[in-house]
């Protein structure tokens, strides 16, 4: 949209309602996440500012476009909005954009179906001109998620919109992430530079190597080669596209002695948050027995020249594919991340490899779940229950066990893929709370593009709620043993599994074959538990808030209510703690405010106009003075003047 | 208040609905499927 006047600053101010449900409190904050990643956006609890966006849970998604300034801005995420793709498509709106495909330059690129439309709907298919909307210079976004999709306000079955190239037809519509055109358009709307939580990518393409550096004190180097005989045969960046084109870095291992290291570091890196995710493709086809290592150098005022701290120790058998590590950092100073590769004790007839470097300041996944030969799968899987993966178990930071079920091939359609989550028994069931309250499951399918601002991963979360109960009055997230079924892993051992809880409809077959779902016949579903009981409360009004705290939810906190309720803020103030003191914030809309300590007096609009035509008066009355009294003075002094000459003109005339 | 569901949720009931699917099925006749106009704006333009 055009227009200055419908631009937020780079920060937004936001609050999220107390209506909104749980599983979506949490989603928001992952779709903030994605904005933080991928542009210069960023979101802070409301403090009282004029504008700011309000979630609340409605009836359905909606926006408004662009900052309204009317104070605060509402945005409905409704039962089943609860979808991070969603969540930012309509950030997107309260952001500036419209939907792609009312640009002004449509008609090129789509052709409106109108006899297809719902009667009545057809408005729904504006266009406006480029004095409403600028396009910004970007092509026009098939893959825009603000796009509609063929099937929008369609009244039979032939779709509304016919994309002008036929193969874009099934592209349109995606609710996956941004599309890299989204990013670039945000970017150039709100003059981005940089994002707030990305720090570095490297896919060893260039020579330079991302600026990284061989270390002087080894005895080996780190290789940039396209190729290694035992494996890798390809690197990760280009895989299943060319051979021998793109580049990874290798440390071989067959040749050389026992200990030989070769340690790489990266350049300096600043980090502004403090905790940092880094990721990489790694293959090993050395022997089991060499090391990789992850450190880091961290660089401060006593450490000036960089202390090194190990973080993670890699070592097992060889393998033929690659694999996907996430090592967490927390870093707060400036830093350099240090690859140490160790020759081991036992024949190697290849090496250590990485690739496809990633790191962000975000946090990383709890768990990977690398499925291999997955084409043959696609093709092999039945529908249902037949078809379906069953992930190891793993378990949450609390120590909840669970595992993820992905069918192949649906559960009621064979061109989709579904995924559920299910608690089942494990080791510290005695110990933990039943119920399970609250907590966040996100399961990602990750999209391979070797550079994390550039992927398109497609993410669902699941929450529990305590509260849930089955038609035979059992609560649905109770203990395994008691509301599961029985099962049994590969390995002989039975556990129990609980009710599943997800979706059939997760990806359709088409999206999963496009952009890097797919690569090196694998995929990654990566796992993510978030203990959200904290959302509970999130809306400021409840009297106090604390700091936000590293997600940046303003929280309750019993000890700070008092303080709050003592202050006694007027006038429906807000008030928040800032620095353990209470300070309220003023309601403010365009035309009146309150202010002062507890905001006591009211300020207007009107009054300000009566404020400035007083000073204008009274500015315009004492220069009417100076002016009269100068020009009196002045018409004295003159007239005394000429009454001099007068005199002397007289005296001289009589001497003639 | 409890809430009773099956023994499964299916989070999106089998159905691949978008933004302006949920919206319709709701009733709601908003500007484009999903965009609110200021007060005093009519939601559809006629």
């Amino acid at each position: 949209i055009i227009g200055n006047q419908y631009r937020w600053p780079h920060t937004i101010p936001y609050v999220l309602e107390d209506s909104l449900d749980m599983n979506a409190k949490g989603l928001i904050l992952k779709a903030f996440e994605r904005y933080r990643l991928k542009t210069c956006i960023d979101f802070k609890p409301w403090e009282g500012e004029a504008n700011y966006i309000s979630v609340f849970k409605g009836s359905g998604c909606w926006s408004y476009v662009g900052k309204r300034q009317g104070g605060r801005q509402e945005l409905s995420i409704g039962a089943n909005c609860d979808r991070i793709a969603t969540i930012e498509h309509e950030f997107l709106h309260a952001l500036g954009f419209w939907h792609e495909q009312s640009r002004s330059d449509r008609d090129d690129y789509v052709t409106i179906m109108r006899d297809r439309i719902q009667a009545g709907k057809e408005s729904n298919f504006n266009k406006y001109d480029d004095k409403t909307s600028d396009f910004l210079n970007i092509p026009y976004d098939y893959n825009s998620v603000m796009h509609y999709s063929k099937t929008a306000f369609m009244n039979g079955t032939e779709p509304t919109i016919v994309t002008n190239i036929p193969a874009f037809i099934d592209v349109i519509g995606q609710r996956i992430d941004f599309s890299e055109y989204d990013i670039q358009k945000l970017s150039r709307l709100y003059n981005c530079s940089s994002s707030l939580s990305f720090m570095d990518t490297c896919s060893f393409e260039l020579p330079n190597v991302c600026g990284m550096i061989q270390n002087t004190e080894d005895n080996a180097d780190w290789q940039r080669i396209t190729q290694v005989s035992s494996g890798p045969q390809t690197d990760h960046t280009y895989t299943g596209v060319c051979q021998e084109t793109g580049y990874f870095l290798h440390f071989n291992t067959s040749t050389g002695n026992q200990g030989d290291r070769a340690v790489l570091e990266s350049r300096f890196l600043y980090p502004k948050r403090g905790f940092q995710c880094l990721q990489f493709f790694y293959y090993n086809s050395g022997s089991e027995t060499d090391q990789l290592n992850i450190g880091v150098k961290e660089y401060t005022v006593a450490n000036p020249n960089g202390a090194y701290r190990h973080i993670e120790t890699i070592q097992g058998s060889p393998v033929s594919y690659w694999e996907l590590h996430h090592i967490p950092l927390n870093m707060p100073n400036k830093f350099r991340v240090v690859f140490e590769g160790i020759k081991g004790s036992t024949t190697s007839n290849g090496g250590l490899s990485i690739d496809d470097i990633n790191l962000s300041e975000t946090q990383c996944p709890h768990h990977v779940w690398h499925i291999r030969n997955f084409t043959e799968l696609l093709a092999s899987s039945p529908l249902g229950e037949a078809g379906s993966l069953y992930s190891p178990p793993f378990y949450s930071p609390e120590g909840y066990a669970f595992q993820i079920a992905l069918y192949v091939n649906g559960t009621t359609s064979p061109f989709n893929l579904a995924i559920y989550l299910h608690l089942i028994s494990g080791a510290n069931d005695n110990t933990l709370q039943w119920p399970c309250p609250w907590k966040q499951f996100t399961m990602v399918l990750l999209d391979q593009h070797p550079d994390i601002r550039q992927r398109m991963s497609n993410l669902r979360s699941i929450t529990t709620d305590p509260n849930e109960v089955d038609f035979s009055g059992n609560y649905y997230w109770d203990r395994p043993d008691k509301v599961g079924t029985e099962a049994t892993f590969p390995n002989g051992t039975k556990f129990m599994r609980g009710p599943r809880s997800g979706t059939s409809v997760f990806l359709t077959h088409q999206r999963l074959k496009s952009r890097d779902f797919i690569k090196d016949d694998s995929i990654f579903i990566l796992a993510t538990v978030d203990d959200i009981s904290h959302l509970i409360s999130t809306e400021p009004n409840l009297t106090a808030t604390s700091a936000p705290t590293t997600n940046q939810v303003a929280t309750t906190t019993t000890s700070m209510v008092d303080v709050c309720i003592d202050y006694g803020c007027k006038n429906n103030g807000t008030c928040v703690i800032v620095d353990r003191k209470p300070i309220c914030r003023c309601p403010a809309e365009v035309d009146w405010w309150y202010m002062g300590e507890k905001c006591e007096e009211k300020g207007t609009r009107q009054d300000i106009a009566v404020i400035a035509v007083a000073s204008s008066l009274c500015v315009f009355g004492v220069m009417l003075i100076i002016t009269i009294v100068t020009t009196c003075c002045l018409k004295k002094k003159y007239k005394k003047q000429m009454q001099a000459n007068r005199s002397l003109e007289l005296k001289n005339a009589t001497s003639f | 208040q409890p809430v009773q569901v099956s023994l499964e949720i299916d989070e999106d009931d089998e159905t691949d609905r978008d933004i302006f699917d949920i919206n319709e099925a709701l009733g709601l006749n908003l500007f484009e499927g999903d965009i609110r106009l200021d007060n005093g704006r009519p939601e559809r333009n006629s």
